[in-house]
């Protein structure tokens, strides 16, 4: 109905434009309806502008910045109405150190409220998990999982899981 | 969550996903990390193949390898233990909430919730409106699709929106 | 390569791609590493804004920022120093081909091979059949993309090999 | 015309089919016509099977297994006609550890007969790079490239100018 679209809209845009400066460490985004008048059918959209930039078309930010955008709008989603889990495969495949760094952040602070589950390849992101499976393939086609208990390891033999 | 004969775990694993704290799953390329997700999904309802990178629906079927043949069915057994966070009637009075999807290679298939038989519109109901529904949900970012919220389509945006409305 | 005003590079830029060895670009997420590309496909004929991330053509041309107005032009000169690879007839005779593309806020646009105006289609005839070529070309993978061609359609796959062939 | 097509096709092929397990430390793979008779317009296909996998769908593989046998036929087209330069915008992001390994062995094994320009944040690319480009931007909103020179560092300085 549209006064449930209004409302979730409203709020959700509130929590993007207060996510969106804590993982690009500044900048401003908002979400805007394309056709106001249109409540019940229009479409959703985007202004982005990191940091120290101008907002012109989203798609011109690059691969990093376009990936840090959409998990400011999945957290700001989250924070409004928790879905009782996440599940993020590989979302920081095209991040920087820095931007991983304030992406773990996040996450981290939203444990209390949401149960998170992430695929990565990158030991930064690794740093922050409480569990960590790793998925193997011993025999070749049939993969296997094994519980990894990090308070029992260093990090280096952490990172050496990987190989 | 129990996966058996789904893509790649033809011998049945079980995942442990801890309610306070971030689970992470690693491994090299290929290992079947992705596939978890996928069974995830699976048991949540999806209904279509091509999201779970398949042909044919069969294709979630253990297909074989050199030293293994394929498997006859495959099986993932979904166990949520805190029913509230996920259904608002119904099953308020159980522990927990046990969502099972079978599928045989001859496309039959069958679904459960605690050991219930029921229809697959069934476990649809039972997730709808908790964000984890299939195309429109919100908690469940696939491999790659990150960036594509932030390039699709306004209308595909709004299917974002009205899940958590 | 030089850019000048072509997207983040409002200050004049020249890069230097050594011919021996493995040249890499680094930086932080939205620096200008995939506007270098960008600018590279460009200056060999890309005609289609949309590869370019842009809605129009003018996109390309530095928009400003809170401390800097935007340009009312951009242009990019690509120097090759070794002709003989590039082209089979015309230019051999030079020691360097020089291609400059420079486009204007108006949406005029000059083109020009080693500083003799020409039309976009002598750019593009240069290039043509070196695996430079923009849509079909195996050469530029662009951020993103390298997964597409594993899952592209059959008949945008043959376009790898024509390029080839 | 049809003969061109077919010879390039097969030498291609004939590439693919020997860097594939290069890159995959195992495994087959070649190019398919899908249909033989109609060499004027018809598709390619890809079978891949990574070692002690079994071929099926191209789609059932992983993102990281996808994007290498990319590499491989791309470097299969680049061993039939070198092209001038070959641009790689971080095609190393869903890789592992050790694909990325043997991948940049492969580039580096590749370096007299083509001009490679990579783009990546991995460290372990950055290694068999020669030449390093560090873009920047220190005014917001403006980019600046600095000359890295490799030769004068050693590898923790190496890394630490990502940050
Ligand atoms: N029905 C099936 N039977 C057997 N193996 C399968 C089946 N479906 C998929 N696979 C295999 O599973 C593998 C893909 O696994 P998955 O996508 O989970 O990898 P991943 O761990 O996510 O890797 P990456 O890090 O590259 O993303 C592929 O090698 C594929 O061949
Ligand atoms: N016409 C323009 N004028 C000014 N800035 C622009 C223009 N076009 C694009 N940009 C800016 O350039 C940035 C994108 O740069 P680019 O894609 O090269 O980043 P990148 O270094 O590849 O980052 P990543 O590592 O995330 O891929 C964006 O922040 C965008 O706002
Ligand atoms: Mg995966
Ligand atoms: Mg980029």
């Amino acid at each position: 109905s549209c006064e449930l679209f209004s409302k979730a809209f409203k709020a959700i845009n509130e929590q993007f434009e207060e996510v969106f400066p804590l993982l690009f460490n500044g900048g401003a985004a908002k979400l805007t309806l394309i056709d106001e008048q249109n409540i019940l059918e229009t479409g959703v959209d985007i202004m982005a502008c990191p940091p120290g930039k101008t907002t012109k078309n989203i798609n011109l930010l690059s691969g990093g910045e376009k990936a840090l955008t959409a998990i400011a709008l999945i957290v700001a989603i989250f924070l409004y109405k928790p879905s009782p889990f996440c599940v993020l495969d590989e979302v920081d495949a095209p991040l920087d150190v820095n931007n991983i760094r304030r992406f773990c952040k996040m996450i981290k602070s939203l444990t209390s409220r949401v149960q998170f589950i992430l695929i990565t390849h990158n030991p930064k992101t690794m740093e922050v998990a409480d569990y960590i499976y790793g998925v193997t393939m011993e025999e070749s086609g049939v993969s296997k999982v094994v519980s990894v208990d990090l308070k029992a390891m260093t990090l280096p033999k952490k990172i050496s899981i990987l190989r | 969550m129990e996966l058996n004969g789904f893509k790649s775990f033809i011998d049945k694993v079980s995942i442990n996903f801890s309610e306070h704290g971030i689970t992470t799953l690693i491994g090299p390329n290929g290992c079947g990390k992705s596939n978890i997700v996928d069974a995830l999904r699976w048991a949540l309802g999806e209904q279509s193949s091509q999201h779970l990178r398949g042909k044919s629906m069969v294709d979630v079927i253990f297909s074989g390898t050199e030293q293994r043949s394929a498997a006859g069915f495959c099986e993932v057994n979904l166990t949520f233990s805190n029913p509230k966070n996920i259904s608002k009637f119904k099953y308020d009075d159980f522990p927990e909430i046990l969502v099972t999807r079978r599928l045989y290679r001859d496309s039959t298939s069958e679904y459960q919730i605690n050991k219930t038989s029921c229809r697959l519109l069934d476990i649809k109901d039972l997730f709808a409106d908790t964000g984890l529904g299939g195309k429109r949900g919100y908690s469940i970012i696939e491999q790659g699709s990150v960036g594509m919220i932030t390039t699709s389509k306004p209308s595909e945006r709004r299917f974002l929106i009205e899940e958590a409305a």
